[in-house]
């Protein structure tokens, strides 16, 4: 009784894979976050490296389907058959019965970990072993806490790819060399590449004269619709709007159609994603706004600008300036924080305040948060980006 | 009334022989074109094919579709065959 080798095994040893499909059993911070605890697993016993990339092609696709789902072998819904993955001959994507009920961290439902790191056995070229306890034993284990990878898969690995760098630094994926493969940008010298969607920060949110919304945090930005991020986002601010993310705030005037993104000293001004000429120029031109905002924003109920830089705002008139007797104390707005991460005003003309993760709506009748039931703050993450 | 049904937890999952076969079959242990028609070498493969499954499974290997082997096939796994190559 020992693993089982299928016969075909990768060529190199940095591989990347990609979430194409989620499951709306979990968040999908979860889903991330189980999918590389279970390539680590192989990771950890091997030269061989896993980088999540966000668009073109991976050598490892992960997805979760339901019923017939494009490669001849329909998933059964519940029970039965969980998941499974083509050998690496067999291009060594990795499907997942969405029919189940997908769990982390807990006995109860199916556990997406131990599934995952059994279907990456598969991905690597591991077939099904006749070993009690193995993980590639074909049967379900159900949740393991503590989970060590079992000596007869670690051989049947080491079998394939030969033992780990005993230099290897840490278990996280090494920074990789920008790719010769047109598909895939560079990554920044850092190598972390991990836009978290789902942490719900936001740096800045703001819309288009075309009427989408953007949201953008760290080096990435989303288009949000009425669910969640569109498919195929994030993005990389840079390679779309010309821009090197962090930014620091973006603005929409309605009238103008005009969008502004704003970073340290200088604004770039877009007509939708489209640079106009002459951009960017200096924040000096909005007339006694400091540099370095927080935030910006039209007001829905007065139609004016307003900036926000740490707990003050300043309120200003187009074509003319700060208006006099500015800035003033963030309080002004009964409710909110007193730091303020980002701010817009949406299509149903609302004016929503972002920060730490948690967004406020504000009342312009009453001139202060808006009370309803769920209450605010409500989870951005939650409700703007589909987690 | 309702005839009585006997509680769920002394109810065992378990699957038809016909679908056992089939089981055999996906799962690599039969070969997709075996006959069901009979004859001695087929029966042998069966046999055969029965006791591998259920050495992988680790349950007593009789080569027979007993109930224990078909309650086997009930159980939640990986869609992957077992015999490849």
């Amino acid at each position: 009784r020992r693993y089982a080798i299928q016969g075909s095994r990768w060529r190199k040893h940095d591989l990347t894979y990609r979430i194409s499909a989620y499951t709306q059993d979990l968040p999908a911070f979860e889903v991330e976050s189980a999918v590389e605890k279970a390539f680590q697993v192989w990771a950890k016993h091997t030269p061989l490296t896993f980088t999540r990339i966000y668009w073109g092609r991976p050598d490892l696709d992960v997805k979760f389907s339901v019923g017939e789902h494009g490669d001849g072998n329909p998933f059964d819904g519940a029970g039965g058959e969980l998941a499974h993955a083509f050998f690496p001959q067999y291009g060594g994507d990795a499907h997942f019965d969405d029919g189940e009920t997908w769990t982390v961290r807990t006995p109860g439902g199916t556990d997406l970990f131990i599934v995952a790191a059994h279907e990456f056995g598969h991905s690597l070229g591991l077939g099904h072993s006749d070993v009690r306890g193995s993980l590639m034993a074909p049967f379900y284990q159900g949740y393991t806490p503590a989970f060590t990878l079992p000596p007869d898969d670690v051989e049947g690995i080491q079998n394939l790819y030969g033992v780990a760098d005993i230099d290897r630094p840490s278990p996280h994926p090494r920074p990789r060399p920008p790719s010769n493969d047109v598909d895939v940008p560079d990554y920044d010298a850092r190598g972390t590449v991990d836009p978290t969607t789902c942490s719900g920060h936001l740096d800045a949110i703001t819309r288009t004269k075309n009427g989408s919304t953007y949201a953008f945090a760290g080096e990435f930005f989303w288009r949000l619709n009425d669910i969640g991020p569109d498919p195929g986002y994030p993005m990389r601010i840079h390679d779309i709007w010309g821009v090197v993310g962090p930014i620091d705030a973006a603005l929409f005037w309605p009238s103008t159609g005009k969008t502004y993104l704003i970073k340290g000293e200088r604004y770039w001004r877009f007509t939708n994603a489209v640079l106009d000429e002459g951009y960017p120029a200096s924040m000096e031109r909005f007339r006694g706004v400091p540099t370095n905002v927080d935030a910006a924003f039209e007001w829905g109920r007065n139609g004016k600008t307003y900036f926000i830089k740490g707990n003050q705002y300043w309120r200003y008139s187009k074509g003319w300036g700060v208006d006099d007797g500015y800035p003033q104390p963030l309080s002004v707005w009964t409710g909110l924080p007193d730091r303020i991460d980002a701010a817009f005003q949406w299509k149903n003309g609302k004016t929503y305040f972002f920060q730490g993760g948690r967004y406020w709506r504000f009342d312009d009748d009453n001139l202060r948060v808006a009370e309803s039931d769920p209450q605010y703050p409500r989870s951005t993450a939650e409700w703007w980006l589909g987690c | 009334m309702p005839t009585p049904v006997p509680p769920l937890s002394t109810v065992k999952p378990t699957v038809s022989p016909q679908q056992g076969l089939k089981y055999l079959q996906k799962f690599g242990y039969l070969s997709t074109g075996t006959s069901q028609a009979g004859g001695l070498q087929a029966q042998g493969n069966l046999n055969k094919a029965i006791r591998q499954f259920q050495r992988f499974a680790h349950i007593n290997i009789t080569g027979e579709l007993d109930e224990a082997t078909l309650e086997m096939m009930t159980k939640e796994r990986c869609g992957v065959p077992d015999i490849v190559g």
